[in-house]
């Protein structure tokens, strides 16, 4: 894993540190939930740009104001979220996407079954409002949870309507012009990396 | 992105590809997906181990193929998944999964109310019904879709099963023996790592 991708597991377990009412940690201590050395996490913290002093620990809620402050989380994005299926109401109950600074400003869905219930207290909005509530809330974000052969017209959909950054679900790769950040999220590609670990571990 | 990173996500275009009826793909049409040189898709290639013919493009299946045996993913790894709440049924119903090698073979909840209900073609089995099934199947890996505060508790069950590899969808760092592979899924990181590539795109 690299470091990138490990700095927002130090702030999932920084933020649990927090809650339990701790006050310092140690890179030794944020090392063995990675099977890392804790000289990578110190050099992790430097690419963070944090100065703690490592001989009695890292302030729990420095380090991790730090890390908000390094990933952009600190300052809040505004984001919709479209296809409110299985997965999409799952991610709207989720207390871990405002934790990583994203406030859900409103959800919408096709189906005119499921448009007027409430979802984690969102009002489930059909497609027709998307440029109004875009306009209004000064939208950063779309997340796509919508079917595979759905997904590329609500992606040209929400571009139309100037969105700059897209986290989509569904299992295709999107394509958008080079202005446009698209982040396609597969959580079978864990499932892979599991695999892959299980392999080398099986051989071993 | 790292090379490992990126495997998976070939195999999702690959495997797109193949449903096309399409044979051959050249490194450049790879490499625009990740925003990366084409010399850096046939850096991702020689680490996966195989040899095509550049000039004329790789094999759309061979590549394929090559992808799964590197990751393990053509042989099947069985698993159960628990907790089947809203992230649970989209996981069961996800075709995503077997593509890449997970059997599952079934799933249990807690809850009486869910026991016995059929969701993507399961019956919801209680608990109880753990070790007789892991032991029966030959189970691999076990999936955690459950409150976070309930997610230690499954673990230790499991492990307890003898089970040597854990999918946790729950937003707290696991803790298990060595010998035990955990794979701490959290898609809010997917919101991190977007929220660090729009930061660093608007001071640009
Ligand atoms: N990336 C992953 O690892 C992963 C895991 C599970 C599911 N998924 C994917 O996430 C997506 C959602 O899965 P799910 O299980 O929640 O499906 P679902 O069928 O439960 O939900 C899809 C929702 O999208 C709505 N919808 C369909 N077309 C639409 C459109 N054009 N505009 C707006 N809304 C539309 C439907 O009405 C429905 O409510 C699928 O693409 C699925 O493959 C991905
Ligand atoms: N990792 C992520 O990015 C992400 C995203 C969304 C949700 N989640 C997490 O996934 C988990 C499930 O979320 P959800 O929205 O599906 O919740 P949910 O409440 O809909 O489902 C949880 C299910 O677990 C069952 N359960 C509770 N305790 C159990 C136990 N001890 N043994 C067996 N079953 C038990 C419940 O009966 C319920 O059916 C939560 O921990 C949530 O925080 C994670």
């Amino acid at each position: 894993m690299q470091t990138l991708r490990r700095i927002p597991y130090y702030h999932q377990i920084l933020s649990d540190m927090e809650q339990k009412g701790e006050q310092f940690v140690s890179s030794k201590y944020l090392a063995h939930f990675f099977h890392v050395d804790d000289t990578q996490v110190r050099k992790d913290v430097s690419v963070i740009g944090y100065k703690g002093k490592p001989k009695s620990g890292y302030s729990v809620s420095g380090l991790k104001g730090a890390i908000g402050d390094f990933l952009g989380i600190n300052t809040e994005n505004t984001a919709i979220l479209i296809g409110v299926g299985r997965l999409g109401s799952a991610l709207i109950e989720y207390p871990g996407l405002s934790e990583y600074g994203l406030k859900l400003v409103a959800v919408f869905d096709s189906n005119p079954v499921k448009q007027d219930k409430v979802i984690g207290g969102f009002t489930v909005l059909p497609m027709e409002s998307l440029k109004r509530v875009i306009q209004s809330f000064d939208v950063g974000i779309a997340i796509i949870t919508v079917p595979k052969n759905a997904a590329q017209g609500v992606c040209d959909l929400v571009v139309e309507q100037n969105i700059k950054a897209i986290w989509n679900f569904a299992p295709t790769q999107l394509s958008a012009s080079a202005d446009v950040t698209v982040r396609n999220e597969n959580m079978a590609v864990g499932l892979a990396l599991l695999s892959h670990y299980l392999k080398k571990r099986k051989a071993e």
